[in-house]
């Protein structure tokens, strides 16, 4: 019964006394009957039970960003070339996202710098939820500068690192900096098309991708090759470096997550309306610029 | 408020005793339909303010998810305003009360046979609210959840 901050009410959270109104005491339900409760606002929440996650696990900045994008909290963002995705929420009122599935042990055996294999467990999606889209994001950072030279990224879909025919999804040129980037870092998104992620969805839950980057134009061997799409891994003599898709040796868990690919699905329940109402204007982010500018831009939920 | 537009919805049964939807006042007395024949209008400003109060209107209702030990999976909002619908839907039903015209019949027949109950205060326009959680997997997701604001209350 506690808010502060609205005028309009004009008893300041005080809950008018009743006939029917319980005393305080009384007010404490009882254990079961709290619990009935929380389970059926859990279901209605669409949660079999309350989650219970591990302590301190490190939250995708995406996920924050969309959050305060969301929120119209502009100030707040903190990735300098964040971009709303109105094309991928116009529909959906789900965003869920994905780490990939590190493999066990070291990747010291892994010699072919330039393909590496990567897939995600998409299991945890409701089998209720319509996917209507879905982006692959992977990092590239300032330190890890392309080389001369442009750099082509291929993406296929794998289902394993042995796949013999991997199907070529996209193909995209790099260009070699990072221009007007400050942050030293930029995120390239892949758009996925549903069907991919609904036949994951029903078969194994599991999705595969391989990365290729190779310099654009170039004769030389992949081994020759000095660009490379599995991150600085632990070969230190592989300087350049253009994808963070492995972990660093030593990188502690929140870094990593910040850096790790990060596979967003959109998704919808059946329930309720889209996070993005038909209308509403969220072009690009031109609201968080004026914002950013300082401009006396009044919002409007 | 009173002014008397748009009330034509059966009042025609109050204008014959001589009371006018004007003559209510602006939701400032207690007005029942069966004290038509002796109503007040000059009373007490704190007994007027008192039975405004009464009113069917929304209250402020802040949850807070740490209350309940949410905070753990729920990453943000770590609350939000959820608000309630209060108070007793008499006669007169004025117009920001968001009366159905359900409501007034049922307002009606209970002032003549009190077995019938008054219309109940319920909200008419809810909104969403965004949650930013981690599933049972640890994994982020960020969901929208219809009808979880109260945005008006009525009759």
């Amino acid at each position: 019964g506690r808010q502060g901050g609205e005028s309009s009410e004009p008893d300041n959270g005080r809950v008018p006394p009743t006939p029917s109104s319980p005393s305080p005491a009384a007010a404490l339900p009882d254990p079961g009957l709290a619990q009935t409760i929380q389970s059926l606002l859990l279901s209605r929440l669409g949660l079999q039970s309350q989650p219970n996650p591990r302590p301190d696990v490190p939250v995708p900045q995406y996920l924050l960003d969309l959050y305060r994008f969301h929120q119209q909290q502009y100030h707040l963002l903190e990735d300098p070339t964040f971009s709303f995705p109105s094309h991928h929420i116009q529909q959906a009122n789900t965003i869920r996202s994905f780490h990939h599935s590190e493999p066990f042990g070291d990747n010291t055996k892994v010699r072919d710098q330039t393909r590496v294999h990567i897939s995600f467990n998409l299991s945890s999606i409701p089998q209720d939820e319509t996917v209507l889209s879905a982006e692959l994001r992977l990092l590239r950072s300032q330190a890890a500068s392309l080389g001369p030279g442009p750099h082509r990224l291929n993406l296929y879909l794998s289902k394993h690192h042995e796949d013999p025919e991997p199907t070529m999804l996209e193909t995209r040129l790099l260009t070699s900096g990072l221009h007007g980037i400050k942050a030293g870092s930029f995120w390239e998104a892949f758009t996925l098309k549903p069907d991919l992620l609904r036949k994951a969805h029903g078969g194994t839950g599991s999705l595969g991708f391989l990365l290729e980057v190779r310099p654009e134009n170039s004769t030389a061997s992949p081994d020759q090759s000095s660009s490379s799409a599995a991150g600085d891994n632990q070969t230190e003599q592989h300087q350049e470096r253009h994808l963070r898709v492995c972990r660093s040796v030593g990188q502690d868990d929140h870094s990593w997550a910040q850096e790790r690919p990060l596979l967003v699905t959109y998704s919808h329940d059946g329930h309720g309306e889209p996070l993005v109402k038909h209308g509403r204007r969220t072009s690009g982010n031109s609201k968080w610029i004026k914002a950013r500018k300082g401009s006396n831009m009044k919002t409007k939920r | 408020s009173g002014k008397g537009h748009n009330r034509d919805q059966g009042w025609g049964k109050t204008r014959k005793v001589g009371y006018s939807m004007k003559s209510w006042g602006d939701d400032k007395g207690e007005v029942s339909w069966s004290d038509r024949g002796r109503v007040k209008r000059n009373g007490s400003p704190a007994k007027l303010k008192r039975l405004s109060r009464g009113r069917c209107r929304r209250h402020p209702l802040h949850v807070d998810f740490r209350d309940v030990g949410w905070h753990k999976w729920i990453i943000a909002p770590s609350g939000y305003d959820a608000f309630f619908c209060l108070g007793e839907c008499r006669y007169p039903l004025a117009d920001h009360m968001n009366a159905s015209s359900h409501a007034v019949v049922q307002t009606m027949v209970n002032s003549v046979n009190g077995a019938v109950p008054r219309a109940c205060c319920v909200p008419t326009s809810l909104s969403p609210i965004a949650l930013l959680y981690l599933d049972n997997h640890d994994r982020v997701v960020l969901k929208n959840y219809q009808d979880m604001v109260v945005e008006s209350c009525g009759c």
